[in-house]
């Protein structure tokens, strides 16, 4: 028996807006510590990685490791009929071919229950290298989003450099080019709104918009989000989700011909 | 500019 409740079922909502137009099927690892998912997109460029700690669910239950594929066009069905202020309980019996979705209101009048058909999702499950990065960038997640928004209306790459002096984000197209530096905040009255940079190294990196700007579709999910950068390595874009999990996606970075 | 990577060269099976 598989069940998890989630008190505030926005964030599954938000957290399903956020992949659906990276990928079309996700396959739920559920074990007794939690849930996590591993999804890359068809052209194998981004990866998708979904960490939710079972103490961010009341109650969780899972008595057995259980994978339950699903798509996420019925799963964004699903969910949309929930109230945001809805919480969001999954339910999966052993040996059967469905997931349960209940929702139930604040006041516990109102519960809904959907039923969605479980998939065989064939995934390749890859091996996320740990890595020691050589520049760490956690800044509001809403700026992180205009820069990407912003400079995809100049090209279709955006150049990250970050040094001594801050990270510098720059594309450039037939129209022109452009340049945005971000420095080290200094005072701020909220910590959301800080920028810190952690440098080891400087980084020099390219990567594709069009991705990124996917990626932004989280920022509903948290108010800062962590930029990692490795020379020659792929980009991790990571925004926390609670204080239970996460949602990090990694993209590989465009190589110089 | 530049040729996309693909991540399966970075990340191992």
């Amino acid at each position: 028996m598989f069940e998890a409740r989630l008190i505030q079922g926005s964030v599954l909502k938000k957290m399903i807006d956020a992949i659906k137009d990276i990928v079309t099927d996700i396959n739920l690892d559920c074990s007794s510590t939690g849930i996590s998912v591993q999804a890359m997109d068809s052209g194998h460029v981004c990866l998708v990685l979904i960490e939710l700690g079972s103490d961010g669910f009341e109650p969780y239950r899972c008595d057995r490791n259980i994978t339950l594929g699903l798509g996420l066009k019925a799963l964004s069905v699903v969910v949309r009929c929930a109230n945001n202020d809805d919480s969001i309980t999954i339910k999966a019996q052993e040996g059967t071919d469905n997931i349960n979705f209940v929702f139930e209101s604040p006041n516990g009048e109102k519960t809904s229950q959907f039923e969605i058909k479980l998939m065989d999702i064939d995934s390749e499950h890859l091996g996320i290298p740990d890595t020691e990065y050589d520049s760490v960038v956690k800044m509001p997640s809403h700026e992180f989003q205009r820069i990407c928004r912003d400079m995809s209306q100049l090209g279709d790459s955006i150049v990250v450099a970050c040094t001594k002096d801050g990270i510098q984000f720059s594309a450039s197209g037939d129209m022109g080019s452009g340049k945005i530096n971000l420095r080290q905040s200094s005072l701020v009255d909220k910590e959301e709104d800080q920028i810190n940079i952690e440098l080891n190294d400087p980084v020099h990196l390219t990567f594709a918009l069009r991705y990124l700007n996917y990626f932004t579709k989280a920022t509903p999910l948290s108010p800062t989000v962590t930029l990692s950068l490795k020379a020659e390595s792929p980009l991790c874009v990571t925004y926390p989700i609670g204080d239970f999990g996460s949602m990090k996606f990694f993209l590989a970075p465009k190589i110089d011909d | 500019k530049g040729t996309q990577a693909s991540l399966m060269s970075f990340f191992g099976k």
